[in-house]
């Protein structure tokens, strides 16, 4: 299963993620 | 071999103009056809038909009976297992699937009926904090890819894109959708100090201190309030001329269907609720139109884009998915579709996979504009379940609306004071059971 989001934020907003790394509920996904 | 390799003359000459000129034309040609598969093909309406696109592996999936099995698998999981049995097959199912057993509640494995009930475990409280951050992940899992939405495409993998308009569906002009009138007499005025719902004055401050809001109206708040918990979601629209049988689909536009919108809260928790995410999305203004068509996004407010993020849930994880922010969920759309899996594998090979397996878009707003999150069904999760719709039923069996083809619930009388379902960061919306 799969959760997409898709979403409007400020031009400058940044994932603080990468592709392929294990994430858990409530870690921080992107920020402004 | 050495000798042709080391005594043979390397002698340099111009190719013939004719080769050139081949050379040219098979680039083109190439590229020609690489346009051709890019394409998008559009109905009389103008929607992008969806259609199965993949290598034949991707084919051959496609013409398995993937639905059934995966009603197939929700039943036999849903088995009840023995009691001795449950704590040594779990405990093996954990270990094969890197499931921590340490944060899992209740801890006694005996109290599992099944693997499905396993499968659809809770957390203990505490055991995932939620980061101050504007955007949390909604789930455990693997960020298989994000970055931003360009013309109204989302990418998928690298070089393969799907439509957004597909992924949320559309609103068009003189839909049903089109003329709602959100005729509440509400807003939220000055900065963060008091709310007026229905000509009532809240304190937000008091709403939040867990206080009893002072009234000055006719009617109170709890009245209010308690007509939001008991509210009704209401089926609105199909599209694209959908003639679906199910018996849960609207036979025609504009059918409603009583539903309750899912809440154990009472007046005034509903009330601290609803408050706490308005402060927090900063509300101060009354809501904007509807109007806007959020789903395009070629209407994102100057200095914004549309951004998109796809997080993949592993067989081992964590099965409910929560709020990634504070927003307002205003509607949902159910897209009754395949099965197909959803793993990165799968992901690299089946265009429009995406687009193509039974979703629920959730839509709405946060902060900073549109908010969108679609919880994505797969061969052996086709089941979603979204707390406070208890109306929604995913996996169903019957036949099957076209690709594209959605049903609509708003959830617009859940709360007075936001016109949406709020909620806040880190707050469980729902998950994925299996079959």
């Amino acid at each position: 299963s799969t959760v997409v989001l898709v979403f409007e934020a400020p031009s400058d907003f940044e994932f603080t993620v990468h592709p392929s790394q294990k994430v858990k509920m409530g870690e921080r996904l992107g920020d402004v | 071999i050495i000798n042709a390799w080391s005594e043979t003359p390397t002698k340099w000459y111009p190719l013939p103009l004719a080769v050139g000129a081949l050379l040219l034309v098979a680039i083109q040609y190439r590229k020609k056809v690489k346009r051709a598969r890019q394409e998008v093909e559009l109905n009389e309406d103008g929607l992008e038909v969806i259609r199965l696109k993949g290598p034949w592996h991707v084919h051959v999936i496609g013409a398995l009976p993937l639905r059934n099995m995966s009603r197939f698998w929700g039943y036999i999981n849903s088995l009840e297992l023995p009691v001795w049995f449950r704590p040594h097959g779990l405990r093996l199912y954990a270990l094969a699937f890197g499931c921590n057993l340490e944060e899992i509640d209740p801890p006694d494995l005996r109290e599992y009926p099944s693997l499905g009930a396993f499968f659809y475990r809770k957390l203990k409280d505490g055991v995932r904090p939620v980061d101050p951050a504007i955007l949390v992940s909604p789930a455990d899992g693997t960020v298989l890819h994000f970055g931003t939405v360009q013309e109204s495409r989302v990418e998928q993998v690298k070089g393969i894109t799907y439509s957004l308009d597909a992924l949320l569906g559309i609103e068009r002009p003189g839909s049903p959708l089109a003329v709602i009138e959100h005729n509440r007499d509400m807003s939220v005025v000055d900065d963060r100090e008091f709310a007026i719902v229905n000509g009532i004055e809240y304190s937000l401050e008091q709403l939040i201190g867990s206080t009893p809001p002072s009234t000055s109206g006719t009617q109170t708040p709890s009245d209010e309030a308690s007509s939001s918990t008991s509210s009704s979601t209401t089926l609105v629209s199909t599209s694209s001329g959908a003639s679906p049988e199910d018996e849960h689909i609207p036979k025609r536009v504009g059918d409603q269907v009583d539903a309750s919108v899912g809440s154990d809260r009472n007046a005034e928790e509903t009330l601290v609720h609803d408050a706490s995410v308005a402060l927090q999305m900063g509300v101060k203004a009354p809501m904007e139109s509807r109007r806007r068509s959020v789903t395009s996004g070629k209407h994102v407010k100057p200095g914004n884009s549309l951004f998109f993020a796809v997080v993949y849930l592993a067989p081992g994880d964590y099965h409910r998915f929560h709020s990634p922010t504070a927003w307002v969920v205003e509607k949902r759309r159910h897209f009754v579709g395949e099965l197909f899996s959803v793993s990165p594998w799968m992901a690299k090979r089946l265009e429009n996979l995406f687009v193509l397996n039974e979703r629920v878009a959730l839509l709405g707003r946060w902060k900073h504009g549109f908010f969108g999150m679609v919880p994505v069904g797969a061969t052996n999760v086709g089941s979603i379940i979204v707390n406070f719709d208890q109306d929604l039923r995913t996996n169903l069996r019957g036949r099957r609306p076209p690709p594209g083809a959605y049903t609509e619930a708003t959830y617009s009388a859940a709360s007075p004071l936001l016109r949406g379902q709020p909620l806040t960061p880190g707050e469980e919306m729902g998950g994925f059971r299996l079959g």
